[in-house]
């Protein structure tokens, strides 16, 4: 529970200016494509050399005014309160936003329609971490093929059956028994797509998933 | 002039630190201090609760790279690698403001700074409602880390926050993306066994189940094969799982198995124990009046201690001891050494490809029921042994030739220690 002081929990009510500003309209959208990293943010060298007084993080405190002000620009019509931030756009940023918008639609599985759409203006309003996005890390390292393991507990029922024909291991490997000494062993499937081998009226199952092993350790909870 | 200078420093330090598509590393050494600062703690949850999802947070990322985390409330708050704190709008001298309640919840910074919006309704591990503290923890210590967003679906870095499944976990490709940075985990190991238990099913058949185990000091990990990784939330203290054996770690698992013998012993020094599989600890006193722990030499005349490790092998009944350069073949029939051993190992067990082999002090002798096969682990390197697939393939193979050395890391993945103090959280 948060902690409050006052009766009425008034110091903790989230005070309306402590809500987000959603995001509902295109000017909202081009900033929230802006503070992640999808519109190519201004490159601060050459900005700095050209507005010495200007400072990189204050690029991120302009983008929040920009959004603060956007809110008083949308909320009165009257064209001339527009400020210096004006919402006419010129062809090229036009574009730049709609390609934006593009690889925000397909990075977020959205429909790709280059249009702020409802499903859009739903995506950009989730909770998400303010770290921008960067290039996309889509060629990420592949899992191993899952072939050498298991071999004993091959959930694919096509390997239970040449467990041993397969030269998977022979008895001789796995129980070593000289040739004198052999144990009756046939491989049935079980229906719980476990692989298990009958050894002289003990199957050998296969390796316990997390349900087992120690069952005994304490507060394991995960 | 100096601040300009500073933010014209720092921005060029951050695009040279940019994310690349794999991220960066963001640090060079492996144990890192961490501290919930205390002008940051959250009006939502108790110090405490907020400090244990934090350790839970960074145990996490140890148990999957060779980073070590450690919470340092001590030490001068420069020395401190990564800072953590709560706070609304304009917040811990941050030039990111948050917005409130929605949308951005958290942001961390490239040096090392996490900051988590309190406007946010963050709840506990345990809660089904509200923002995962949890799971943003992991997500933002992933970035201070070096990882970048990434829109696969189940990973930890995906920029949006996905409702609190019940339980996530780092899967196989944020565990290689983090390894990618830092490396893989690798260490030598005391000893690897794959423990056999008995089941009844309900149809009163007896199954024999295995799980596989790695030892090393204090600490045991179960790998699980079939998901090629450690189970979730190992490396566990030693006595929490095997009960009764020496708290500081084995030096080797036998287990003989055979028509007459169904029998696991663990040595220690000098020393070993039997362990009671139906009871899950050691024996205090066996069937046969034995207390334990016994003495090795009076449970094994003619065999050394302590031993480096040893295993049993079917084939021919025996166990095969490992010290130094030698190993010793005690047969469990006669319960004395075998005919002409002591041995060394290069003669019993030797290079297929020539100097390539182990020589002596192995870590481990482990059969493997997932690998129909028996290793020799040493260091951060393994040596399969032929056997009769193999030689099946290539006949001039020597019997129990040992196979070129791979690395451990590149068949068991993800064993990875965590810092002493996040042991038990």
């Amino acid at each position: 529970e948060k902690l409050f002081h006052s009766r009425d929990h008034s110091d903790v009510q989230t005070p309306q200016s402590h809500r987000a500003a959603v995001v509902t309209d295109e000017l909202k959208a081009e900033l929230f494509l802006s503070r992640y990293g999808f519109i190519k943010p201004v490159n601060w060298e050459e900005a700095q050399l050209e507005d010495p007084d200007s400072d990189p993080d204050d690029f991120l405190d302009d983008l929040q005014a920009r959004i603060q002000e956007g809110t008083s620009v949308l909320h009165s019509r009257d064209k001339s309160q527009i400020g210096h931030h004006d919402v006419f756009k010129s062809q090229a940023e036009n574009r730049a936003f709609i390609s934006a918008l593009k690889e925000f639609q397909r990075v977020s599985g959205l429909v790709v329609t280059g249009v702020f759409d409802e499903a859009t203006k739903e995506a950009m309003n989730k909770p998400r971490c303010g770290v921008p996005d960067q290039n996309m890390d889509l060629n990420a390292p592949v899992e191993p093929e899952n072939n050498q393991t298991d071999s004993f507990d091959k959930t694919d029922s096509n390997n239970t059956s040449d467990l041993f024909s397969s030269g998977n291991y022979s008895e001789d490997d796995l129980f070593g028994f000289n040739n004198t000494e052999s144990f009756l062993v046939n491989i049935s499937n079980d229906t719980n797509s476990n692989t298990s081998m009958n050894i002289n009226n003990t199957s050998v199952d296969g390796e316990m998933g997390n349900v087992g092993g120690n069952t005994n350790q304490s507060g394991a909870v995960r | 002039r100096r601040r300009r200078h500073l933010a014209f420093l720092v921005s060029g330090r951050r695009r040279k630190r940019d994310l690349a598509e794999s991220g960066f590393m963001a640090f060079s050494k492996t144990v890192l201090k961490w501290r919930l600062i205390g002008e940051g703690y959250s009006s939502q949850l108790s110090v405490e609760e907020q400090r244990y999802v934090f350790r839970l947070a960074f145990r996490m990322w140890s148990e999957v790279s060779p980073l070590e985390f450690v919470e340092d409330v001590w030490s001068p708050l420069e020395d401190v690698d990564i800072k953590l704190g709560f706070g609304t709008g304009r917040h811990l001298g941050c030039s990111q403001r948050f917005d409130g309640t929605g949308q951005e919840f958290a942001h961390a910074w490239f040096l090392g700074d996490i900051h988590f919006d309190d406007d946010e309704h963050f709840t506990g591990p345990n809660s089904h409602s509200g923002i995962s503290l949890l799971k943003v923890a992991v997500h933002e210590i992933g970035h201070v880390l070096g990882l970048p967003h990434t829109y696969r679906p189940g990973s930890i870095m995906q920029p949006s926050y996905l409702p609190h499944e019940s339980s996530f976990e780092m899967d196989w490709m944020d565990r290689k993306a983090i390894q990618h940075l830092y490396g893989a985990c690798k260490g030598r190991f005391d000893t690897v066994f794959d423990w056999i238990r008995k089941e009844k099913t309900p149809y009163g058949d007896l199954i024999v189940r295995f799980n596989t185990y790695f030892m090393r000091d204090g600490w045991y990990w179960l790998y699980e094969n079939r998901n090629n990784r450690t189970r979730y939330g190992d490396p566990v203290a030693l006595q929490i799982g095997w009960h009764g054996l020496p708290s500081d770690g084995v030096d080797a698992h036998v287990h003989v198995w055979s028509k007459k013998r169904d029998v696991v012993y663990f040595f220690k020094g000098t020393q070993f124990w039997k362990y009671d599989n139906e009871n899950d600890q050691v024996f205090i006193k066996d069937s046969d009046g034995h207390r334990y722990p016994r003495l090795v030499s009076e449970g094994f005349p003619g065999v050394p201690s302590p031993i480096d490790t040893a295993f049993y092998d079917r084939r021919d009944s025996h166990i095969y001891f490992f010290k130094g350069t030698q190993v010793f073949a005690f047969s469990v029939e006669t319960s004395s050494l075998a005919r002409g051993f002591p041995k060394t190992i290069r003669d019993v067990f030797p290079p297929v490809e020539r100097g390539d082999h182990p020589d002596g002090h192995i870590d481990a002798a482990y059969f493997s029921y997932t690998h129909s096969a028996i290793f020799l682990l040493k260091g951060t390197r393994f040596w399969q042994v032929a056997g009769s697939r193999q030689r099946w393939r290539r006949p001039l193979l020597p019997r129990n030739g040992l196979l070129p050395h791979r690395e451990v890391d590149q068949q068991w993945f993800d064993i990875c220690n965590v810092h002493p103090t996040a042991l038990k959280l």
